[in-house]
């Protein structure tokens, strides 16, 4: 409950109409930037450092650990940065899961772009079956003013397909390099209930 | 480069020799529609006088001349089973990539602008533009917060017999999610990913403000320009626009507009995105 009141309260203060407009100071805009960063991390998990008086965050973690019924430790990342190219996750590991929660009431096709250092990746889904997936460059225009600290060349895009309504869907995305974890043999798995 | 052509079975986008897109077909029918950067230089004022401010945060007040940000574009073009890209640079400061993936019926474009340069002291206000030859008649729309579609009228107040002294401004409308024309067979739609100022001050043409640097305070209370000094160099705006074209009508199919309707809904309300490591976990072990 602190956690998501911490975004509650930003969101109250991003009503003001300085900023909703950008008609605010150059400073107050990055403190706006600085609430709504901490607010969106306070709801996620890994929000140790975020504030002294909020341990973790854990709303979304709680929700799918709970949903899945497993142990399994969703550290979700934080991926503020897609939106330029930028992800730490996928940059860093050989092996990483994406997981989409669709929050439309139909299920969606959606195309996801992940940015990636290298050519050669396999997606898979639940199932273990592997999903088309295509690699493009990113576009860097001027080298000297590249503003993107990143290790990422590369944007892997696959077809997210049929994400159920208001539910959630994930893949596993590995290197070739790291191609003996990809199994042999595709099992079906028993569709889950959405 | 004359005549390249990414596309699907729904759309397809065609580029000229200068390196911009200038034709684009869908649902049977193909119009002319050049998509462009340009900018306007800010208006200056000395702030004394209503009449006589600056363009500020608060005021979007240029210039009326506009200007090209480019003639000469590099291009690069990608193709796979997925996506089909083309890379823009218009110079450095602007580029973009268009882009249609294979079964989505819109193109997207995601542009790259600025640190803005300032070095001429003048203030900058850059638009992208789409210039198509649909008959509009100086009417086009846009949303009233992703709900209802208001018709515009160039020069044209409703409730009021206007003389507008400053035409490029005085035909401005806030977007928030959508902007469109038609004439009785086209239709054509940009969709935006913030809000952004859009308007449509020629017949069949629609612009978009996507990124200002200025050098003037406007005097209405902000009391600095909008010149973010932070790095040194001004910011870098990137963003998307999805463009949308069809007939104005249809008996066979949804709409333009009922598929804008659809695309408008999963683009503002896209799926959530979580990253985790899983260098730890075999696939079997994941699943």
């Amino acid at each position: 409950e602190p956690h998501l009141t911490f975004l509650r309260e930003t969101m109250g203060i991003m009503q003001h109409h300085d900023a909703v407009t950008g008609t605010e100071k150059e400073q107050v805009a990055y403190d706006y930037a600085k609430r709504v960063d901490v607010g969106i991390r306070a709801c996620r998990s890994n929000a140790r450092a975020v504030l002294n008086r909020i341990v973790t965050g854990k709303i979304i973690e709680e929700y799918f650990s709970h949903s899945a019924k497993t142990n399994y430790n969703f550290e979700f990342a934080n991926c503020l940065l897609r939106n330029i190219s930028v992800c730490e996750v996928s940059e860093n590991n050989d092996n990483f899961t994406v997981t989409l929660y669709n929050p439309i009431a139909h299920s969606v096709f959606e195309y996801i772009r992940i940015p990636v250092p290298s050519k050669n990746y396999v997606v898979l889904d639940y199932r273990g079956i592997q999903v088309p997936s295509q690699i493009v460059p990113i576009p860097s225009p001027i080298k000297e003013l590249d503003f993107r600290s990143s290790n990422s060349s590369y944007e892997l895009v696959f077809l997210a397909s049929e994400l159920p309504p208001m539910g959630y869907k994930s893949y596993y995305i590995s290197t070739l390099a790291h191609n003996d974890l990809v199994p042999e043999v595709m099992m079906v798995m028993d569709t889950p209930v959405n | 480069v004359d005549g390249i052509t990414i596309g699907n079975k729904y759309i397809n986008l065609t580029f000229d020799e200068r390196g911009l897109l200038f034709k684009v077909s869908s649902n049977g029918i193909t119009r002319e529609i050049v998509q462009d950067f340009l900018y306007y230089e800010a208006a200056v004022g000395n702030n004394a006088e209503f009449e006589n401010r600056s363009s500020g945060a608060y005021i979007f007040r240029p210039n009326n001349t506009v200007n090209f940000i480019s003639t000469k574009i590099k291009i690069e073009v990608f193709r796979g089973p997925l996506v089909e890209e083309v890379h823009q640079i218009f110079n450095n400061w602007v580029s973009q990539v268009i882009r249609v993936y294979k079964d989505e019926s819109f193109a997207e474009f995601e542009w790259l602008v600025g640190p803005i340069p300032v070095d001429d002291e003048i203030g900058k206000e850059v638009i992208t533009k789409f210039k198509s030859n649909i008959k509009s008649d100086g009417i086009f729309f846009t949303d009233s917060n992703g709900r209802e579609m208001i018709k515009r009228k160039l020069n044209h107040r409703d409730t009021w017999n206007v003389d507008l002294k400053e035409k490029v401004a005085g035909n401005y409308y806030p977007l928030t999610t959508k902007i469109a024309l038609q004439d009785e067979e086209a239709r054509l739609a940009i969709l935006v990913d913030r809000a952004q100022g859009g308007s449509s001050l020629e017949d069949g043409s629609l612009e978009i403000m996507v990124h200002r640097r200025l050098l003037h305070d406007d005097a209405f209370g902000v009391d600095e320009a909008l010149n973010e000094k932070a790095y040194g160099k001004g910011l870098i705006a990137r963003g998307h626009h999805y463009l949308l074209f069809g007939p104005t009508r249809s008996k066979s199919s949804p709409t333009t507009q009922a598929k804008e309707r659809f695309i408008q809904l999963q683009k503002f309300l896209p799926s959530w995105v979580f990253l985790s490591d899983a260098s730890k976990y075999s696939f079997y072990e994941w699943k």
